[in-house]
């Protein structure tokens, strides 16, 4: 998180808003609730108070407008630049725009207005942008789904930097984003896709380039709206060009930005039993063109280009791939080896000699 | 337009136009009419480097593929760093 320059902040808990003009994408009453409820994000976890008034000068004006409307600081028309926000202060201070060239809505479509307000308004109380992708304050727009949003950690502690914490926090626990290289690091999935290693953990994935030591951390709805978040399993079908996302008993197929029509699907359409519940871990395998599916204690082998899984399955883990653990996280194929993914280590498993040649640490996928 | 390009895109001159309107605009970068050398902070290239360290992208002060894919994104018209 990060701060104006003089830490600007206001000096007061009791703050006002006015709203000063309306989108006609939306109903009056849509839109004074997105705001409402957008103050209501940083009024939960400070003491601030946020009053509406509906006439004179308030601390924070609200207003739509297109272009240049009057602050110096034109829109842009469709897209690009959404909305602004000026920092604590008298005249300008804290008042937000937003840019009605843009499509506002209280959904995924167009521009969710609730979340670029509350964005906004973490500006109009003295945020600056946040370099944390995770966090509310990072610059660039991502719909961040229907469920309830709760404002992530990083936001929590800068704005509570400037407040002070509130006692009303209906939701304590905010989402922490991730740390590449910490000692107890765990993942969700991982999976080739086109060259590059996406390696999965909870809201986000880290991009691996495979010539570049820098991982790259992402939210998964950037790419994937639809996509939910903490995906139990992915792997790619370099064949077919897709990439195959597990949660629950559900399957997506991707084929780069795009969802294949049709998905999601149940993964017993693919031959597993009704009463499979999830899938832990799966590796395409390209020499044999076979994918390993990993769940519980058990591993199933599916043929990709007769569509069948093969008979025989269920196996138990420790029966073929004995000192791996009986469950693993995620799973990858590279070079004749495999390496199963077990809380904050790896194994590396030769796939010739069947058997573990080096356990690592989880987190040295990024050269920790 | 005086942008350091990495050679693995092809930029037209709009795509130029637009990387230095987002550096202006976010990055605080001063027009330069006359031309002549700036003090070595306010270049393109060290905007560029700016943006990239802020985006965790591979910090190269090139205009490449992938910083130009991240300007087109929809976003706050909040200045990322700066006055």
């Amino acid at each position: 998180y990060n701060f104006f320059p003089r830490k600007l902040k206001w000096s007061k808990t009791n703050l006002t808003y006015r709203i000063m003009s309306y989108t006609s994408d939306l109903r009056r009453a849509e839109v004074e609730r997105a705001f409402k409820r957008a103050f209501k994000v940083w009024s939960d976890v400070t003491p601030l108070n946020f009053t509406r008034i509906r006439s004179g000068t308030a601390d924070i004006m609200i207003s739509f407008g297109t272009k240049e409307h009057g602050d110096f600081y034109p829109f842009d028309g469709p897209s690009g630049l959404l909305a602004h926000a000026f920092p604590p202060g008298p005249d300008y201070g804290g008042d937000a725009h937003f840019d009605d060239d843009e499509t506002w809505s209280n959904d995924s479509r167009g521009y969710n207005l609730f979340l670029v307000a509350a964005h906004e308004f973490g500006h109009s109380l003295g945020l600056e942008h946040s370099r944390d992708p995770g966090a509310l304050m990072f610059p660039i727009y991502t719909y961040t789904g229907k469920s309830g949003f709760v404002l992530p950690d990083d936001d929590v502690q800068g704005i509570q930097e400037l407040y002070g914490a509130g006692d009303r926090d209906p939701n304590p626990k905010h989402p922490k984003t991730p740390e590449k290289c910490a000692a107890d690091l765990s993942i969700d999935a991982v999976t080739k896709l086109r060259g590059e290693m996406l390696v999965f953990k909870d809201r986000f994935f880290w991009r691996l380039h495979p010539q570049m030591v820098e991982a790259e951390l992402v939210l998964i709805k950037s790419f994937w709206p639809e996509l939910p978040n903490k995906i139990d399993a992915a792997y790619e079908n370099p064949i077919k060009d897709l990439v195959f996302m597990f949660k629950g008993k559900k399957v997506w197929a991707l084929n780069g930005y795009d969802i294949v029509e049709g998905f999601p699907k149940k993964i017993n359409e693919m031959g597993f039993p009704k009463e499979m519940k999830r899938i832990d871990a799966v590796v395409h395998i390209d020499d044999t063109g076979k994918t390993l599916f990993f769940t519980g204690n058990k591993y199933w082998s599916y043929d990709e280009e007769t569509e069948v899984m093969d008979t025989g399955y269920p196996k138990f883990i420790e029966d073929e791939f004995a000192g791996i653990g009986d469950r693993v996280d995620a799973v990858y194929q590279r070079n004749g080896y495999l390496y199963f993914f077990n809380g904050p280590l790896q194994f590396e498993y030769s796939i010739w000699s069947k058997r573990i040649v080096r356990i690592l640490h989880t987190n040295s996928l990024f050269w920790c | 337009v005086p942008v350091p390009l990495d050679d693995s895109h092809e930029f037209t001159e709009e795509d130029l136009r637009f990387a230095e309107r987002y550096l202006r605009t976010h990055y605080d970068l001063r027009p330069n009419p006359t031309g002549i050398m700036k003090k070595s902070a306010n270049t393109m290239a060290s905007k560029l480097r700016e943006m990239q360290a802020f985006f965790g992208l591979e910090v190269t002060g090139k205009l490449d593929e992938e910083t130009y894919e991240l300007m087109q994104k929809p976003r706050c018209g909040v200045p990322d760093v700066g006055e």
